[in-house]
């Protein structure tokens, strides 16, 4: 993540908001929910509240405007630059503008952009976030279709917000009955009605939708499938994604649909051919290819495309050498290699993995190449190869990679 | 020296723009050193393709253009 210049925040935890004009594009009332989504995103992971005012001078004044519009960055017409917003201070500070010539909808499809994701990521600038590097944030500056039910701020972006605000004020404790309602703030003029955004509080009843993450140190993780992605590896189990980059120190977590929104979580397999910067997705008879974001067109296929026999219903795991642009496929006890250059299965195959890779008596559940040497995922454990001599070199806990 | 196409040339503004935009390029318009507008330029394209993990090469190859033609937030990624 990254802040403005001397890090510019609101010095105060509540902070108003009007919505000057609407775009003919969408319902006004689809237009303040969108807003108000994307206001309760931020106010859930700091202590800032949001209100909402109906006349007068706001911290935040939300427009939608074309071409010139009064400051000093014009809009450009459909498409490339979709909307700005300036960091906290007085006057234009705080304000946020959208494109009017752009197509803004509620939903995620590809005919339009997503008011809701993109006033997030404005709100971001407006609370004093800069654009950040980390592929998958919300405050990246590119605009990714991702889906926006059960949206959940990226760890980067809390870990930026936070940085400028603080953790949210501690949940009260769970209420023996209700709150007495909502006393108008003072700072509500007469004339107007406020919203004061409710705050989402992350209650333990609260139910959680999803199984929890496991554990990055849990003695007994294991993966589904593992790739590298443009110099980053991706450790994937059920909606989960574990991150290790070079770009940043820890582990990011993140969940698949924060990246591919329409793939559906629990994947088979995965890799990469970094050459076509393209990442290959498995799971039960069918395989996606991916480019950063992007689904390519024409997926999924049937994985009997790249020479499996019909008896092949899913496979375990895969792995891309860069070096020899072969691809091992594993399935049962059984090993494929396949040929990315001909795309087509080596002859000779299927052959047993005990007969080829000493020391790997059983299934593969994920695989991966790193510097030249290739690690064998077998539920909690994995086994480091040399592939050319296909030597076991030493057996190490699935999540070593996580500095544990 | 080979004729550059009207689609690179078309390019090149279209990058020049962008890197004004977001990365703080200011090409001097007067400069009678054309080499160091470039040397800049590329300069700011490495700051760039380095901001989005891209192979950094300071050229204005394809996926550095496509990357350039996202549509994206108007506020800057790299501020003096």
């Amino acid at each position: 993540y990254s802040t403005f210049p001397q890090s510019p925040k609101w010095r105060k935890e509540d902070v108003t908001y009007r919505i000057l004009n609407y775009t003919p594009d969408m319902l006004q009332a689809d237009v303040d929910e969108a807003i108000a989504k994307a206001f309760q995103l931020w106010s859930s992971v700091t202590p800032l509240r949001f209100t909402r005012l109906y006349s007068g001078q706001a911290d935040i004044m939300i427009s939608f405007a074309s071409g010139f519009h009064g400051d000093f960055y014009s809009f450009d017409g459909p498409g490339g630059t979709l909307a700005h917003a300036y960091p906290p201070s007085s006057g234009i500070g705080g304000d946020a503008h959208f494109d009017e010539d752009e197509n803004w909808t509620k939903f995620t499809t590809y005919s339009g952009y997503n008011l809701f994701l993109v006033a997030a990521h404005e709100l971001g600038h407006s609370l004093g976030l800069g654009h950040s590097n980390v592929f998958g944030a919300l405050m990246y500056p590119i605009y990714m279709a991702t889906d926006t039910r059960d949206y959940r701020l990226p760890q980067d972006d809390i870990d930026g917000i936070q940085a400028l605000y603080g953790p949210p004020r501690e949940s009260p404790v769970l209420p023996t009955k209700a709150f007495p309602p909502q006393e108008p703030t003072e700072t509500t003029p007469a004339e107007a009605p406020t919203e004061m955004l409710p705050r989402e509080e992350p209650t333990a009843m609260t139910p959680s939708k999803t199984p929890a993450r496991p554990e990055d140190c849990d003695p007994h993780l294991t993966f589904d499938a593992i790739t590298t992605l443009r110099g980053e590896i991706l450790f994937f189990k059920g909606s989960y994604v574990w991150r290790r980059s070079p770009y940043f120190s820890g582990i990011e977590h993140d969940t698949i649909s924060s990246f591919w929104p329409s793939l559906a979580p629990g994947f088979d397999a995965a890799y990469e051919i970094d050459k076509k910067d393209r990442v290959l997705f498995f799971k039960d008879d069918q395989y996606w290819a991916v480019s950063g974001y992007n689904i390519e067109p024409g997926f999924p296929r049937p994985i009997q495309n790249l020479g499996f026999p019909t008896s092949v219903r899913k496979i375990d795991a895969a792995v891309h050498d860069q070096k020899t642009k072969k691809t091992y496929f594993f399935a049962g006890n059984k090993y494929w290699s396949f040929n990315e250059n001909t795309q087509s299965m080596e002859r000779g195959y299927p052959r047993k993995i005990t007969s080829d890779f000493q020391g790997i008596g059983h299934r593969v559940d994920a695989a991966l190449q790193n510097n030249g040497l290739f690690y064998f995922f077998h539920e909690s454990n994995q086994y480091e190869v040399d592939i050319k001599s296909k030597k076991l070199i030493r057996t190490m806990k699935s999540n070593s990679w996580f500095n544990c | 020296f080979p004729m550059v196409s009207e689609k690179e040339k078309e390019d090149m503004q279209f990058a020049k723009k962008y890197l004004e935009n977001f990365y703080d390029f200011k090409e001097e318009k007067n400069s009678l050193f054309k080499s160091k507008n470039l040397n800049h330029m590329a300069e700011k394209v490495r700051e760039m393709q380095s901001f989005f993990g891209l192979e950094v090469t300071g050229e204005l190859n394809r996926k550095t253009l496509d990357m350039m033609k996202q549509p994206r937030c108007g506020i800057p990624d790299i501020r003096a």
